[in-house]
């Protein structure tokens, strides 16, 4: 599971300063489904990305599997992300020079045990948009690429910001199926930042996030 | 009022195009709030585009007050889009190297009759963020300082681009309100792609497109 404690992240100095996170506390268990919720400028982002290997923070560990990941070196950050993790940005984050196959092959082709190209894009719904460049797609087919790039390595954990923000509700509702599935099956640990009202009743847990701090956190025991 | 015919975009030739608007006709009243809704890909983005100077269509003519924009020169678009349009756009397309104060001002700075930027950035809740580059900032922030960019100019026509996907509830209604207030007061035609529920009951009219046609053209009498 991750074991998060006393999770702090300052940026800037003096006045300028702005806390994040301020002191995030939080256990949580292998192939749980959280949903993560809070204004704009709450920290959800910013708590992603440390989790994810992507920042660090101010102070505070994240432990997963007993290891430290807010202590790792280079080289094993990379790991962690290459390897365990599959993260769907906020703002997908697509290589502009690369196709949508070549956005999902470049992270597939060094994973262990991965989905075929086809059938991630399948999933989204983009099965013949695989030779497009994302400025040749809409904002909704770039991010059905990025939700594809992070399942297809079938990761351990994965972390979501936002996947559903620029979908319509029945695309939301099939990327959201696909996302679930694939996370059930492989039994990976799933935070998913959302506004999307219909995934909170499936979620096992609902934690809200208000001025870098955990406001509520409740478990869903009907789910 | 805007007269829209034929309105047509096709990218890409022989076996790879895409039909990305195949014939729109519509006529908006001025200071109509129009909701534009659809499926990912529908189109919703590409007519925006072209409503606004930013893309030309393979075909048809879209006039606003008699002038045909499609058929304008390049020293006429940019009057267009600089003096006329408000334009939020679904990936923000701020400007990396400047703080959110100045992204403001780099817009009101040539508009006839400017809000302040300080009072923009108020509405949007950011006045404290104002000398932040985006790259400090959150998804929703940057969104919102999106936001302040296009209402600032006072616009005549704003074109919306899911401009709350990135928000929580809470700060996309207030967002909402901001936005719908600014229009009535300057009497400014609105065209928002959205998926926000809670904005159609407060429009005038729901346009709903399917690849890349009107599908449906419902008038709401009692907004
Ligand atoms: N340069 C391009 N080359 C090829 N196809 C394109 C190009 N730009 C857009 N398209 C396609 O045109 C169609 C309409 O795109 P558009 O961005 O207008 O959709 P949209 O309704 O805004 O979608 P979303 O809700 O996902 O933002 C999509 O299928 C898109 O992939
Ligand atoms: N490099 C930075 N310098 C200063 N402040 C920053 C920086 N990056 C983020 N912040 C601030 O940290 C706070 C938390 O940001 P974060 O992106 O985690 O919020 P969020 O909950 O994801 O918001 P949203 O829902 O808008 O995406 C925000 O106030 C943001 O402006
Ligand atoms: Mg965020
Ligand atoms: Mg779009």
């Amino acid at each position: 599971c991750f074991e998060i404690g006393g999770l702090t992240k300052i940026y800037g100095e003096g006045e300028a300063a702005v806390a994040a996170l301020r002191g995030i506390d939080l256990t949580i268990g292998d192939g749980e489904l959280v949903v993560l919720l809070g204004p704009s400028g709450s920290g959800k982002s910013t708590f992603l990305n440390i989790l994810g290997g992507l920042d660090a923070p101010s102070a505070g560990h994240v432990r997963f599997h007993g290891a430290d990941i807010t202590k790792f070196d280079d080289r094993d950050l990379t790991r962690w992300r290459r390897d365990s993790v599959g993260f769907i940005f906020q703002s997908y984050n697509l290589m502009p020079g690369l196709t949508a196959d070549e956005n999902v092959r470049l992270v597939t082709e060094i994973a262990a045990d991965p989905m075929p190209v086809s059938e991630a894009l399948e999933a989204v719904g983009l099965a013949k948009r695989g030779k497009h460049f994302p400025s040749e797609l809409s904002g909704g087919e770039q991010q059905r690429v990025a939700i594809a790039r992070a399942i297809a390595k079938r990761p351990k954990v994965l972390l979501c910001d936002e996947p559903t923000g620029a979908l319509d509700s029945a695309t939301s509702r099939r990327v959201l199926e696909v996302l679930v599935d694939v996370a059930r099956r492989e039994q990976a640990t799933v935070i998913m930042v959302t506004h999307h009202q219909g995934i909170a009743p499936i979620a096992d847990r609902v934690i809200r996030f208000r001025d870098g701090q955990v406001e509520e956190d409740v478990r869903n025991d009907n789910p």
